[in-house]
């Protein structure tokens, strides 16, 4: 009956892709802060998991056959509510946390201590007035921070044993760095976009990083949110959200966009446009990338999937009677999509 | 894209902005 409930709507003429409802994981603690998914590796069996985060706890789920799920570990937090979970590509056995009230106050790891005597442990990474995070490749993880004066932003990284290890600071802009994006088929190159609306460039392969340059991203679509990036032709590829855009006749309501930037000139050009389906009312009120594929929760409670190649929105998920979604994210990979509802149910799609 | 809207294009804008930038 939930499958039935929850079938994805797809738009018309866009019938290529399509939500297939698997499972529905359901917590009894409240309101779902945040979901991801974590290789968990246990009794020499290694599979992918799902972590659901509420504010006081974080849930580790495991799947059994006939897209069941078993809850195998929580992890009781303290007294500063968690706001988000932060990914790690390519790890296995560790779950990194944000805390916080309105912005992020601390970063945690989560990890299996021992497999032999199944125990489980959780350290502090930094603490701080912390404005963005993001999970990097080789178990490292990339902050920026605020003090009264400066802005820091630096990468710390992760022993095997779940120490952190030394960190190496980044050549900070002036303005506050809002979100980092690996940019993938250029090792060593890290992008972040800023609260004036720009694209800087680090290279993290000094033990200082430096930053090779500043990009505008144009005044039409403030606070953009970078998502992913990527290099092709000479040419350097970013994917933006655009939260506090507004509606115009060329581009309808825009959530993401695909901006073509020449690193050596700074000059741009917006590539593509995924706007929000036609006749559909609201904003895009916050979302996540994986590859080509983009998944947004939206204000009228709905959840849109857009091709970011075609520009097309390739599925809604129209709000459930009981609750509207929350969260949207993609699995490691974009064949499932994790949705999230104000009460704490988590639904896998195969997309 | 083209070179007239982005201004001269390097395949190794890496290589080169790394190397211009201060240490």
């Amino acid at each position: 009956d939930a499958a039935e409930e929850l079938a994805p709507v797809l738009l018309d003429g866009l019938r290529e892709e399509s939500l297939q409802f698997v499972s529905k994981l359901k917590d009894s603690s409240s309101c779902a802060v945040d979901v991801s998914t974590v290789w968990w590796e246990a009794a020499g069996s290694r599979a992918l998991c799902v972590v659901t985060a509420c504010e006081s706890s974080v849930c580790l789920w495991q799947p059994l056959a006939s897209d069941h799920w078993r809850k195998v570990y929580t992890w009781q937090l303290g007294e500063i509510p968690v706001i988000q979970i932060v990914p790690l590509p390519d790890t296995c056995n560790l779950v990194c946390i944000a805390l916080g009230d309105l912005e992020i106050g601390e970063i945690r790891w989560l990890l299996l201590y021992s497999s032999e005597s199944d125990s489980f442990k959780q350290s502090l990474v930094k603490t701080g007035n912390i404005k963005a995070v993001l999970g990097l490749q080789d178990r490292r993880l990339v902050s920026s921070s605020r003090t009264a004066h400066e802005q820091q932003v630096g990468i710390v990284s992760l022993s095997e044993t779940g120490r952190s290890k030394d960190g190496q600071t980044l050549m900070p802009p002036e303005e506050t760095v809002l979100a980092f994006a690996e940019v993938e088929g250029v090792r060593d190159a890290l992008v972040g976009t800023t609260a004036v609306n720009s694209v800087v460039l680090w290279s993290v392969n000094l033990k200082t990083g430096q930053l090779l340059t500043k990009m505008h991203v144009g005044y039409s679509y403030p606070a953009s949110i970078c998502h992913r990036a990527y290099s092709d032709s000479g040419l350097l590829f970013v994917v933006l959200s655009h939260p506090h855009a507004k509606e115009s006749e060329s581009c309808g309501n825009p959530a993401f966009r695909v901006v073509a930037f020449n690193p050596r000139t700074g000059r741009s050009t917006g590539v593509m446009f995924s706007s929000l389906p036609p006749g559909h009312a609201g904003r895009y009120l916050e979302g996540d990338v994986k590859d080509a594929c983009a998944a947004a929760v939206l204000t009228s409670g709905a959840i849109a999937v857009w091709d970011l190649l075609l520009g097309h929105c390739t599925a809604l998920l129209p709000p459930d009677p009981e609750g509207a979604w929350a969260l949207a994210r993609w699995a490691t990979t974009s064949a499932c999509l994790l949705a999230g509802q104000q009460d704490g149910t988590v639904c896998l799609y195969r997309y | 894209c083209s070179e007239s809207d982005l201004g001269p294009i390097s395949l190794n804008w890496f290589e080169e902005l790394s190397a211009e930038a201060p240490p």
